[in-house]
């Protein structure tokens, strides 16, 4: 069974399942002590409490103390944490970037710091409000007596009033899209012994945990032919992250799927008179919020947005559905007994001269004979 | 009854050339 369909084949609400992002993924550095036993692949590889393995930055003996961990997730992903299990004790600062774009822009997620406004001007655990709950906080570091089994966790949601709103918040889910990560440790815990200060970072995990974002249309991602990873869209959807509708399923505008509806594109209602349509916004509001499709090009001498009626010149064969090819007739009407090319588009009446009658104005009527004249093709009979 | 259909060589198109039809 398809989670994005219902038994009885309606659309639902469907995500990829909940996973390590990072896992396996290539992490850049900044800084790497060089042997083999601190490779940076130590950061995303199966983390075994039996069999620790761990990266390990350079020893910095002066300023600035900055070590920088990227990893590209290759694809956008909602995520709700990124963890870190140090080998080393924890950094005093640190700072977690994201970015949306591919590594193009950055902006903060998160700060960790003893002196947060100082080192990253920021105010120590600042309130959280439905206004500003897309902004990054900085938090004091905490130390555990462990240090060299230390974690890091960063909830992307904890504390954000929306949070149990997740679905209906497109603040949120813009504020959980990351397409890659950065850790910046800015400044590590200070030894107290200042003779002859040497300090270094070392990580054992980089864990994102999270999903393939697909807007509620699917529940898996894949690679496509190119290896790029990409959402396996339903609902007629399509795009990397199901972010639009398949061509032709325009009647109605792409929105994210939530619990209660599943949102999919629906197809034009073209009358199979047309393979290609739009979406009219207009047209969509005096629907109700009901069918903004406008079918363009409609074939077989049909017309009007739902290529449901016959184009001048044209009237309609009742004897057969509108979504028959042959639906439509040409008028067929007289050169000279008819005032014009056009017919009643129901019955197939031509606009008859005078005198003249049949469904073509082909014949005079009674009372009438035919005369030599193509401007008055039927005269009175004296 | 049925009425006769329109006979299209009787037209004298004399004066209204432009209105004949390419077939008549």
């Amino acid at each position: 069974t398809d989670p994005c369909y219902s038994e009885s084949g309606s659309a639902r609400y469907c995500i990829p399942e909940f996973v390590n992002a990072a896992f396996g993924q290539e992490v850049t550095v900044s800084s790497s002590c060089g042997h083999r036993s601190c490779d940076r692949t130590h950061l995303t590889d199966l983390n075994s409490a039996q069999n620790r393995t761990c990266w390990q930055s350079e020893t910095l003996r002066t300023m600035p103390y900055n070590v920088t961990l990227t990893i590209s997730l290759g694809k956008k992903f909602e995520i709700t944490y990124v963890s870190l299990q140090f080998c080393s004790e924890k950094p005093d600062s640190m700072a977690i970037y994201k970015s949306m774009d591919y590594g193009r822009s950055w902006m903060p997620f998160q700060f960790y710091s003893s002196q947060c406004r100082r080192v990253y001007d920021c105010p120590n655990r600042a309130e959280l409000t439905k206004l500003n709950e897309q902004e990054p906080l900085c938090m004091e570091m905490l130390h555990s007596a462990d240090i060299n089994n230390a974690f890091l966790v960063f909830s992307t949601l904890e504390g954000r009033p929306s949070r149990s709103n997740f679905v209906s918040s497109p603040v949120l889910q813009d504020w959980v899209t990351v397409t890659d990560i950065r850790v910046i440790f800015n400044r590590p815990k200070m030894s107290k012994d200042m003779r002859e200060p040497a300090y270094f970072y070392a990580v054992s995990d980089f864990q994102v945990g999270g999903r393939c974002k697909c807007n509620g249309h699917a529940h898996k991602c894949t690679k496509d032919k190119e290896g790029k990873m990409v959402c396996d869209c339903k609902h007629n959807t399509e795009g990397p992250e199901c972010d639009r509708c398949k061509p032709f399923h325009y009647d109605r505008p792409w929105q994210r799927a939530t619990y209660k509806e599943a949102n999919e594109c629906l197809p034009c209602n073209c009358n199979l008179h047309a393979r290609r349509c739009r979406f009219n916004m207009e047209l969509y509001k005096l629907s109700g919020r009901k069918s903004g499709g406008v079918c363009m090009n409609c074939r077989h001498n049909t017309a009007g947005r739902h290529c449901h009626y016959c184009k001048e010149g044209y009237y309609r064969d009742m004897s057969r559905p509108i979504t028959h090819r042959k639906a439509c007739i040409a008028c067929d009407c007289h050169p000279v007994g008819a005032a014009g090319k056009t017919c009643n588009q129901t019955s197939g009446q031509c606009q008859c001269k005078d005198g003249v009658t049949g469904l073509t104005c082909n014949r005079c009527a009674k009372g009438y004979q035919q005369s030599r004249s193509p401007v008055a093709p039927c005269i009175k009979i004296p | 009854e049925v009425l006769p259909t329109l006979d299209m060589a009787l037209f004298d198109w004399t004066d209204y050339e432009d209105m004949r039809p390419e077939d008549s």
